[in-house]
């Protein structure tokens, strides 16, 4: 059997487990094997490797567990801006787009400026006029609030009001990043 | 953050990432998920990956495509080099994360610096592995 296979991520930082109630634990990991599996099947039926690396990842942006379309966490202004890219090893072609806040599915964007166009990198109005043009599927950004990202989006705001920071301050010990 | 790098029948690599970058951003701040070579990166003749982490370190270190290179240039394995990139040459450089990569031969790499990752794999034989924190 020819060989073939998959691997994920959802992100890294500070995850400490003294942080993490058993439910959401296993939530997490629920979701990572859901995820992983779509891929696999699609592996082990013959699918393509470029199929499989989309439609794992759509599992994912479509959940509010993780910081991607869904799950996305908020800029300053409160909105919520998407960025994606996808490459291919059989060609070296690929597509990404940056600043999106519409497209539901912003792996698919990233898929389709690759095969779809002249360009590697597409970003803001631009994209979202591109995504249209393509077909994908268009949300009100609203399908992208969870209010735990709200929330924590928000308690950042309130320390740049007391914090001195750089531009380089560490945003790992700063509860905003997310991976 | 959101990653996934896969092994096709026919032996084609491909990778991918999505995210909503950093919370609290200013500026239209872009990290490295979308920028080709820093947070994805596929080649058939050496590996597929995605990053994840503070995006400014991974651009500058153009993290995913040195892990190629150093398959490419320097003969390393996919895991030798995933751990000198993610070790040793991130954290000189100031920065955390971590990537998830596969070879061409199927060979897997979850290397990360910080506390935890969310982070699965599974082969043709569908032996599944699931992990959050650095154990």
């Amino acid at each position: 059997q020819p060989n073939f296979g998959i691997v994920i991520h959802g992100g890294a930082g500070t995850i400490l487990k003294e942080n993490m109630s058993d439910s959401l634990e296993q939530a997490y990991k629920a979701k990572l094997e859901e995820a992983i599996r779509t891929g696999h099947e699609i592996l082990a039926n013959g699918g393509t490797a470029l199929e499989a690396v989309q439609r794992t990842i759509n599992v994912m942006e479509d959940s509010p567990l993780f910081n991607s379309a869904r799950g996305a966490v908020f800029t300053n202004k409160g909105k919520n801006e998407l960025d994606a890219s996808i490459m291919d090893g059989s060609t070296l072609n690929a597509g990404a787009v940056a600043g999106v806040t519409n497209v539901k599915n912003p792996i698919n964007l990233a898929y389709e400026v690759m095969v779809n166009s002249d360009h590697v990198l597409l970003s803001g109005k631009g994209a979202e006029q591109f995504a249209e043009e393509q077909g994908l599927e268009i949300v009100d950004p609203e399908y992208f609030y969870t209010e735990r990202r709200f929330k924590a989006m928000e308690r950042a705001r309130d320390r740049d009001k007391t914090e001195n920071r750089t531009a380089f301050y560490d945003p790992l010990t700063k509860d905003e990043k997310f991976g | 953050t959101v990653g996934c790098a896969a092994l096709d029948k026919n032996g084609n690599l491909a990778a991918g990432t999505s995210t909503g970058g950093m919370s609290n951003k200013k500026y239209n701040r872009i990290g490295d998920s979308p920028i080709i070579g820093a947070g994805t990166y596929a080649n058939n003749i050496t590996c597929a990956v995605s990053s994840t982490g503070w995006g400014e370190y991974f651009i500058r270190g153009v993290v995913a495509y040195d892990i190629s290179a150093l398959m490419e240039y320097k003969g390393l394995s996919l895991q030798e080099a995933a751990h000198e990139v993610i070790q040793n040459k991130l954290p000189e450089l100031g920065g955390d994360g971590g990537i998830i990569a596969i070879d061409h031969k199927g060979n897997v790499s979850m290397e990360f610096n910080t506390a935890g990752m969310y982070r699965a794999s599974m082969n043709k034989n569908g032996e599944l592995n699931i992990g959050i924190y650095s154990e």
